[in-house]
């Protein structure tokens, strides 16, 4: 799966996500990066969300826009709103990331797994990729 | 001038250095900063997030290290179906699709059906009867196919094996 989220200079976010699934997939499974609120979703008054994982997971958690929802809602910051949904996707023993960014221009990752092909850049002058967590 | 920032993926899972030559690390680094590059070059000249987040994707899905377009898994029946989605938070009009089998870029696909406005989801053969008519770009669905992916199903039917035992990353 690989998937991108942006914050541009008029403020709009957008959010996408595109996969080949899981391999060996059977019976027309479908997983959760074209599900819009599972995979991937946007809204200026919160966030954009794109997700990888074991996507039957993402699915039953509603994953981007359970994160998006407590950031509209909540005066959570956006890194422990990530980690909250990430950590109920464990929970129910699901594995993946997501990435973000938010109104403000944060652009930031959450992962409960043991790598992530992943990286971010911003008008601030940051520019980064990395594939190990702890990188 | 307003701030702007990016951040992209290629997968996750059990993604471990000894489990990957230096090689693959500085190569799947050096897709994933060609693909950075060309989402912040759209954002550093005023382009749209939209344009950013497409810029990033075709170029991923075009890249046969990662799961999505060229390089996507197989399906038990050795087929390679693709499926994306894509979203605007300003207006949160959405487009996506699934299970299509000759869009060389699914992407592009999703945001043509967001563009259309009519409808969110197309499936299948639907959703290629669609791409058609707008145009989209169709290859033949051995473009998708790498031997890789090929021997990854393999190993998984030959061993009774789960998809996360034969791959890497999910999604």
């Amino acid at each position: 799966t690989v998937g991108a989220v942006a914050l541009d200079t008029h403020g709009n976010l957008a959010a996408g996500t595109s996969t080949g699934g899981l391999t060996g997939k059977r019976w027309g499974r479908i997983g959760d990066a074209p599900i819009i609120g599972a995979g991937t979703y946007a809204d200026n008054r919160s966030c954009a969300v794109s997700a990888t994982g074991a996507g039957e997971y993402f699915i039953r958690v509603g994953v981007a826009r359970e994160i998006c929802s407590r950031l509209r809602l909540t005066d959570l910051p956006a890194q422990t709103a990530a980690d909250e949904v990430m950590a109920e996707v464990k929970e129910l023993g699901g594995d993946g990331g997501v990435i973000l960014v938010t109104p403000a221009g944060d652009a930031l990752f959450s992962f409960n797994t043991p790598g992530m092909y992943r990286g971010r850049a911003t008008s601030e002058g940051m520019r980064e990729v990395a594939i190990f967590a702890g990188e | 001038q307003q701030r702007w920032s990016l951040a992209i993926h290629g997968g996750a899972g059990v993604i471990l250095r000894e489990n990957m030559t230096p090689e693959e690390e500085a190569s799947h680094k050096a897709a994933l900063a060609a693909a950075l590059d060309a989402g912040s070059e759209v954002l550093k000249t005023g382009g749209t997030a939209l344009d950013a987040v497409e810029a990033v994707i075709v170029r991923l899905e075009d890249d046969p290290q990662f799961n999505a377009g060229r390089g996507a898994v197989f399906t038990w029946d050795e087929t390679n179906e693709l499926d994306a989605a894509i979203m605007d938070g300003r207006t949160r009009e959405a487009g996506a699709i699934t299970g299509v089998t000759a869009i060389k870029n699914p992407i592009l696909l999703a945001r043509a059906v967001m563009a259309d406005g009519r409808h969110v989801f197309l499936s299948g053969a639907g959703a290629e009867t669609f791409a058609k008519d707008r145009g989209i770009e169709t290859v033949d669905p051995a473009y998708f196919r790498t031997e890789r992916r090929l021997e990854s199903l393999k190993r998984m039917k030959a061993n009774a094996l789960s998809a996360l035992d034969v791959d890497h990353k999910f999604g």
